[in-house]
């Protein structure tokens, strides 16, 4: 079963003004940090648990936590995935999702499973891609989305040199 | 081309193909177009001067100098333009890099920024800022956000409860920003919307500057007993700022739209995606 009360109990912790303002020593700002990521794990049973009951199905749910670094090892090798975007506002909003993925052409249907227009970008500094679609979520609800892997196809190799600029 | 641009049905941005930096937005909506030229620059963390034996330190932010220094003239570039996104990779050094990004049907112009390690071989502790110039007539003032509910009137080397003896110019006219600061010359409006609380100032007329990243060698002597000094994850740091150009009698509908969008944020989930019925049945 899942609990939030582990993360409401850092939050807490963490109103202190050395937690707010950085003014900690490393390890007590390391410890924060802990205290924050162990709260956080019984919350992904806690969500998990919500959108199998509202979906009315049983996923093993995976959160990517370093999706800033691109970086979700579940997209990146995964043939077949589905992608559920949570709305907290209190209104629909439209979300440009972007994961990681493998050097493939991904196929993304909507939850009606009608095709959406996505996209894939290789990072320049990286040979790594990133699968983009948009999300129409509705308010204070979620919307699933499937991707699926095309067979034998790979995004044309697009090869943009620097542009070197003089030095100045 | 020489013409080196991003846009999408509201938002143009231009950069100078010769230095890869942004020097123009425009507002293709309301018909706005205003030079703005973004850079990083460091200042130089203080280590005590004549004037005072106080260092820059996780309390205290106390540049040795007023101006800051560039971290660079120019980047690298990478344009990438899709259907889906237009981007423009900038490699400014080995330690700080930006991608500015357009979406189809965004009212706002996205910088993702990454700073880090900050290099302190020089034995020089430093401050790394984003700065935004225009030649907007701001008089003096500029707007910050109070925990991203109240919108404060700031005015440089000025306090509206008493007479200022101004004795730090720079670190004096820095203040506290959750979600956003903005300049404005009462017709154009300039907002920055963070994704996390920074320090924030205007400190020439039609300039912001937020602080993004700061490694620094020496303790401030306030009780922590140590350099903000960061060993692990924490010497790198990535983060978005939303760069909104508008009108300034419409612009507080879309900041304020875009920065409760930006605090509640999607959330995303996945799943392999073998489901069984959560219900028996």
């Amino acid at each position: 079963s899942g609990d939030s009360a582990p993360l409401n109990e850092a939050m807490a912790v963490l109103q202190h003004h050395d937690a707010v303002s950085g003014t900690s020593r490393q390890h007590v700002a390391d410890d924060y940090a802990r205290q924050l990521a162990a709260g956080w794990g019984p919350c992904e049973v806690l969500l998990s648990n919500a959108l199998a009951r509202l979906s009315g199905s049983k996923e093993e749910f995976v959160f990517c936590r370093c999706l800033n670094i691109s970086v979700c090892p579940l997209s990146q090798t995964a043939e077949i995935f589905q992608v559920t975007i949570y709305n907290p506002l209190g209104r629909k909003v439209d979300w440009m999702v972007r994961l990681p993925v493998s050097k493939h052409i991904f196929l993304v249907k909507d939850p009606n499973g009608i095709v959406v227009p996505s996209d894939v970008v290789t990072m320049p500094s990286s040979d790594r891609q990133e699968l983009l679609f948009s999300a129409s979520v509705p308010a204070l609800g979620f919307s699933i989305y499937s991707v699926t892997q095309v067979p034998g196809q790979s995004p044309q190799a697009h090869t943009s040199k620097p542009r070197s600029q003089k030095s100045s | 081309s020489r013409i080196l641009t991003i846009q999408n049905e509201y938002i143009r941005a231009r950069f100078d193909p010769e230095t890869g930096l942004l020097v123009e937005l425009e507002n293709l909506d309301q018909n706005l177009l205003l030079p703005v030229r973004q850079a990083f620059y460091w200042y130089n963390a203080s280590t005590g001067n004549n004037l005072s034996d106080q260092v820059s330190g996780a309390y205290i932010f106390r540049p040795n100098r007023q101006e800051p220094l560039l971290v660079s003239r120019w980047a690298q570039i990478h344009l990438v333009k899709k259907a889906l996104v237009q981007e423009v990779h900038q490699n400014f050094s080995a330690w700080c890099s930006q991608v500015v990004r357009l979406y189809p049907g965004q009212r706002h112009l996205e910088l993702e920024w990454t700073v880090g390690p900050i290099p302190v071989g020089d034995g020089w502790g430093k401050e790394i800022i984003s700065r935004f110039d225009t030649e907007l007539e701001t008089k003096g003032l500029f707007f910050t956000d109070s925990n991203g509910r109240e919108i404060l009137e700031r005015r440089r080397n000025y306090r509206p409860t008493w007479v200022l003896n101004m004795t730090e110019p720079v670190a004096g006219n820095y203040y506290p920003v959750n979600s956003r600061i903005y300049i404005t010359d009462g017709k154009v409006q300039l907002t920055v919307l963070t994704d996390r609380s920074q320090g924030g100032s205007s400190l020439k007329d039609g300039s912001v500057e937020l602080m993004v990243h700061r490694r620094l060698l020496r303790d401030d002597r306030r009780g922590v007993g140590e350099p903000l000094l960061e060993n692990g994850s924490g010497l790198w740091v990535r983060g978005r700022h939303l760069v909104l150009l508008d009108k300034a009698q419409t612009a507080a509908v879309r900041h304020r739209l875009q920065a409760e969008k930006e605090l509640l944020a999607p959330q995303v989930v996945l799943a392999q995606g073998s489901s069984t019925p959560y219900h028996p049945g």
